[in-house]
């Protein structure tokens, strides 16, 4: 394995302490949609998103995905790379990867598979005026 | 125990400014 082998970082594993805007905490695997809708209404710098996911170029030789989004109203067009075990919220839904296997495996975070079609909670900047 | 903002979970995707 290559020496510099990326890691996800620590609030995905299972158990880890997430506070809310409102200052209530909750474990990473009992996030609700709802949690960040209200964390974000709180927020005067960030807003919720809706990420529909349009594409998945994956591979398990690179361990990485590229995700392609269309965020937003406007349907901006974003492509991540990302670790195929890295989870994304799916609204109403819950945590989701393209491999849960493997995210199940490594942070026994609780995962469903992330599809074409799901729609994602991303975070934009409100508008500052 | 760490705690961590709930806004680290979220991935920041910002589209592109075209209009």
């Amino acid at each position: 394995a290559p020496s510099s082998a990326p890691s996800l970082p620590p609030y995905f594993i299972k158990g880890s302490i997430i506070q809310l805007a409102d200052g209530e905490l909750k474990r990473v695997e009992d996030l609700k949609t709802e949690d960040f809708i209200q964390s974000a209404e709180i927020s005067s710098e960030l807003k919720i998103d809706s990420s529909t996911v349009e594409r998945i170029d994956g591979s398990h030789t690179s361990n990485f995905a590229i995700v392609q989004f269309s965020v937003g109203e406007h349907r901006a067009q974003v492509s991540v790379e990302v670790l195929l075990e890295y989870p994304f919220f799916v609204f109403g839904q819950g945590w989701s990867s393209c491999c849960p296997d493997r995210t199940t495996q490594l942070l026994e975070l609780p995962c469903t598979k992330l599809s074409v079609g799901d729609v994602c909670i991303s975070l934009t900047l409100k508008n500052l005026r | 125990v760490p705690v961590f903002p709930w806004h680290s979970l979220v991935p920041f995707l910002a589209p592109t400014q075209s209009d």
